[in-house]
């Protein structure tokens, strides 16, 4: 099973052409492995990347270099995906058999 | 289906076996429909909510076409629930005119992957000779603007639109089914995450002949959805509302006639994306419900 430990989801929020333009070249840098949740859309729409552990540290150190402001929308994502699937054999235990 | 836990994402086996206690329970209202195999030969379901008589006009809805966005397919269930057991007189106004077709897993080679490998994975698992990479991006693979830009040639992108239009049974099954049926008068494919509903076209800004009038029941849809919870949702055409896509599902069926074509992109508060916690679902299948009534009474009010 794939995992995701140290994946992180970054959330940009374009606010200029410049910023919305650098964001779309990282679609091309296909060497980063990002995963985008929600792509470039216009200005002011969220951009979310989930970013593989390796590709985190360049990929923050490219957005700081040109400027271009992110925050952390999910900190560790194999910490979600442990959780959701430990919610769903909790509830499989406790449902009754037809 | 009284004990079953809609508060709780499930897998492709007990999706599957909820259906079939459904339609055991609703014998006089649901049936369902094998309208396909996929690549990996699981069996493609359909869900049929009909009073009787024979190929009366229709609404489909899809979830899960996507695989990953799970709060989808959990909804569906949700819905399939809230039909057999609404008693509002909405619905059975609607139900007293038009069939409904419910696909709950639209993608299920691509949604059993997500519980066994790879939980991150949205495309179907189809290899084509050639390519370094599996799956096709099923919502890019319609014969609409097919190949066009805002779909990917590579093999290996997440929006990869395939070696050739419907060259994915997943696709292929909608596509028959659709043509075979010929009198579906809406089509309401849901994806998550990001709260919008839109509809034609995505592949071209050429605006649809119907867009004010379905502008104006996207208005009304959203407006029903955001009493409930105040999620904010925005609306409009594809192209203008998020970006150019081609080869999309909604796009095909506006073609083929089908006027009132929509797609939802289903909440999420802006924290966790694909991975919107289980105790999301229920509120976030409810409020999407208020605004498939809408849509789908304006549909029964405006048969053409």
């Amino acid at each position: 099973t794939e995992n995701f430990v140290g994946h992180q989801v970054l959330r940009i929020v374009p606010s200029s052409d410049a910023e919305l333009q650098k964001v779309r070249e990282l679609q091309e840098l296909e060497h980063l492995e990002l995963d985008f949740w929600l792509s470039p859309r216009g200005l002011g729409d969220p951009v979310d990347i989930r970013v593989p552990f390796p590709s985190l540290q360049p990929l923050k150190a490219h957005l700081e270099a040109n400027g271009v402001p992110y925050s952390i929308m999910i900190e560790d994502v194999q910490a979600l995906v442990d959780l959701e699937q430990m919610q769903m054999l909790r509830r499989r235990r406790f449902v009754p058999r037809s | 289906t009284s004990t079953f836990d809609y508060t709780s994402y499930h897998t492709l086996e007990e999706i599957y076996a909820f259906m079939d206690l459904l339609v055991a329970e609703n014998p006089n209202l649901v049936s369902k429909l094998e309208i396909g195999h996929t690549t990996e030969n699981r069996p493609i379901y359909v869900l049929k909510f009909s009073k009787g008589g024979t190929n009366r006009p229709a609404i489909w809805i899809d979830t899960g076409i996507h695989s990953r966005e799970w709060v989808t397919q959990a909804s569906g269930v949700w819905f399939a629930k809230k039909i057999v057991q609404e008693q509002d007189q909405g619905l059975a106004n609607i139900l007293d005119q038009m069939d409904i077709f419910l696909e709950i897993v639209t993608n299920p080679d691509g949604f059993a992957f997500t519980h066994t490998s790879n939980r991150m994975w949205r495309k179907t698992r189809s290899k084509h000779s050639g390519s370094l990479c599996v799956g096709v991006d099923p919502n890019r693979n319609w014969d609409a603007g097919f190949g066009g830009s805002g779909a990917s040639s590579n093999p290996c992108s997440e929006t990869y639109r395939g070696p050739y239009a419907n060259s994915e049974p997943e696709v292929k099954a909608i596509v028959d089914f659709v043509k075979n049926h010929g009198n579906i008068k809406a089509f309401i494919s849901i994806h998550s995450y990001s709260q919008l509903l839109l509809y034609p076209y995505g592949y071209t800004t050429t605006a649809v002949p119907d867009k004010e009038e379905l502008h104006q029941v996207a208005k009304e849809a959203v407006a029903a959805l955001s009493s409930l919870y105040g999620t904010n949702y925005k609306y409009g055409s594809i192209i203008t509302t998020i970006y150019q896509a081609s080869g999309g599902t909604i796009d095909w069926t506006y073609n083929q006639g089908i006027k009132y074509s929509f797609t939802f992109e289903l909440r999420d508060t802006g924290r966790y994306g694909f991975l919107l916690p289980a105790s999301q679902i229920v509120p976030t299948a409810q409020e999407t419900w208020k605004a498939l009534e809408v849509i789908m009474a304006h549909t029964r009010g405006h048969l053409y």
